[in-house]
């Protein structure tokens, strides 16, 4: 562990917490994309496989089942919520977010570590995460006006990967055999997409304005 | 497996 990585998951944990602040304080999920929370919700049933099977430490242990429970958590939310589904933006989160899994299921099958049923589900799951986000750039590209939760929310969830870059690159430096190239590649995409939402989110932090996306 | 395992990453 080294402290890129520990800011990373923190950052991580962070945007989660904005995430179900957002829903339980405002009974709202308006600007949030249920495609990007279904998502993350595979990508961490399927990178996690291991959970009970490769102990590694408490902090992964517990890290591992709050990653998989809030997901989960919001999902259900969002679809049996009585008040909050009621908010969702169905008719702007219409990003067809199959393609994107059937898209890192066959890169999965051509690019992994080993072909194993845990390691093709663990490239699965990295490749998955670089484009999750995709329907929730495209929903608020649509809606125009960012919340301010909602604007947090994905900042966090973009920062978090960027300090994992910091982390491998460290590692890469500190650890003679450390090569983990599918997550720094799939990593470095993944912190790619979100450079225009970075820069807009800037702004409008510079202007002390409500963050305005271009139609 | 000891930290600096394969998948010991969140």
């Amino acid at each position: 562990m080294n402290i890129f990585r520990f800011a990373g998951d923190m950052t991580h944990l962070i945007s989660i917490l904005v995430l179900l602040l957002k829903i339980y304080a405002t009974k709202s999920c308006s600007g949030i994309s249920l495609k990007t929370q279904e998502l993350y919700a595979l990508v961490f049933l399927t990178r996690y496989l291991d959970l009970f099977t490769d102990f590694i430490s408490v902090y992964n242990t517990i890290m591992k089942l709050v990653f998989i429970a809030s997901s989960l958590a919001v999902v259900c939310c969002m679809r049996m919520h009585r008040v909050v589904r009621r908010s969702y933006d169905k008719d702007l989160d219409t990003f067809r977010h199959y393609f994107l899994i059937l898209a890192s299921f066959v890169l999965a099958l051509l690019v992994n570590e080993k072909f194993t049923f845990q390691e093709i589900f663990w490239a699965f799951s990295i490749y998955l995460e670089a484009l999750a986000i995709l329907p929730q750039l495209v929903l608020l590209q649509r809606s125009g006006n960012v919340d301010n939760l909602t604007g947090q929310y994905v900042f966090f969830l973009g920062a978090y990967r960027a300090f994992y870059i910091l982390n491998w690159i460290y590692r890469y430096f500190t650890e003679q055999h450390f090569s983990r190239w599918i997550a720094c590649v799939s990593g470095l995409v993944q912190t790619v997409l979100y450079a225009d939402f970075f820069y807009y989110y800037f702004i409008s932090w510079k202007n002390n304005a409500k963050m305005q996306l271009p139609a | 497996p000891p930290e600096g395992s394969y998948h010991d990453e969140l």
